[in-house]
């Protein structure tokens, strides 16, 4: 069962992936968000850091066993357990479709939408306007494919449903407003049903799904 | 977290991106 | 055994991942890249395509028994064989660490770079020199990476260096440039490694680095 270290900043979604994985798997996960443990900008600068996560970002994994690890999806993947992975290459694709599916499509539109609305980047009206159809795009890729599943993939939480959940908190939680993800409920039932297992509510918190569309905040 | 979120590297202009590939490779196709 | 077919247009680096996968691992792989199999920009906007690739991106996987896939890594994984996905917890986790940082570090500047040199997208002199510096820093993680490894996980091939390879395809024959790759000689070394297995160069046929870096082509 590993063990280890996630060396991060606080309430970063990109360790939540990790974090709620561990909540399924039972591996014992220490937190280092903090000083002294860690200080985001100053800890991951240094050379002993750098020496073993040569990218100086977060999330990084450190093992007890010194089994060094970055990038979160491979964390995430390290600390889980079959059933999260996928027990079949089958299925295990069809987990990674989805977790790249997280990555690729659903990040760069939703950054773009959200980080104007909270003040850490310049507001563009025509980029916001094309990132909401491209976030309207995934939203009905995943309403058909959710038609008729509860989970992405097979019949229980996989590491796909935390990927793609935890690429959409900032979503939920601050521009899709009810008018906006109305068109979509199945994904809107199927984030409620991820975010309220006790394994992700543990780690989020409650996570309230916003009533009003957030505007660029000057 | 939000003061964090601007060192994450997003590749925000990825839809343009993939869109002019597209655009590319059906033109030569 | 995996076997089905593969839609997608010729030259696609995504593709080659996928291709080059099921050299190793014996996978049965028909490639449907031209008319009247496939003819991108029409087939893969058809009714029946998207039903089973909603996003009607390439490539796109459907198994001989139906099964469907779609975003390059999963379909990579699933023609794989275990020595490529890595055969233990730790050795995968290690391969899908290098084909996110593939993803997420290598593709954003190479594109920035390259495309504008392919005719692909508008020349801009800034994001193409912070591109460069982007490159080198990814060639500098991997070089020291590669500085007491033949390959990027365990003593053999696996999906991390087929991954990152494929990335760095465009990058080595179209812009690193002899001057350029200097500083980086274990990375061109591994690159070369790869490129000249029998699997690799069986899909890329030669791959040739550049003798000079090419500039925009208006």
């Amino acid at each position: 069962m590993a063990a280890g270290t996630l060396y991060t900043y606080p309430e970063n979604w990109r360790a939540f992936k990790a974090q709620i994985a561990a909540q399924y798997s039972g591996a014992r996960l220490k937190v280092a968000s903090s000083a002294p443990a860690f200080t985001f900008g100053q800890t991951n600068r240094t050379p002993a850091f750098l020496n073993n996560f040569p990218l100086g970002k977060v999330p990084a994994f450190q093992g007890d066993d010194g089994f060094c690890l970055f990038e979160s999806n491979a964390i995430a993947h390290y600390l889980s357990n079959e059933a999260l992975r996928g027990s079949s290459p089958q299925a295990q694709s069809q987990v990674l479709q989805w977790v790249s599916f997280a990555d690729a499509e659903i990040i760069p539109p939703a950054s773009a939408w959200v980080f104007p609305t909270l003040g850490i980047m310049q507001f563009n009206k025509q980029a916001t306007e094309q990132a909401k159809e491209e976030v309207k795009k995934v939203l009905s890729v995943l309403n058909h494919h959710l038609n008729t599943r509860t989970f992405l993939v097979g019949e229980r939480v996989s590491l796909a449903d935390i990927s793609v959940a935890c690429s959409m908190i900032w979503l939920y939680k601050q521009v899709l407003e009810p008018s906006f993800r109305q068109p979509f409920p199945n994904v809107t039932r199927w984030f409620q049903t991820c975010v309220n297992q006790p394994q992700f509510k543990t780690v989020l918190g409650e996570v309230k799904l916003c009533d009003k569309m957030a505007q660029f905040d000057p | 977290a939000v003061d964090y979120f601007v060192q994450e590297k997003i590749w925000f202009d990825k839809p343009r991106y993939d869109d002019a590939e597209r655009h590319f490779y059906e033109r030569i196709n």
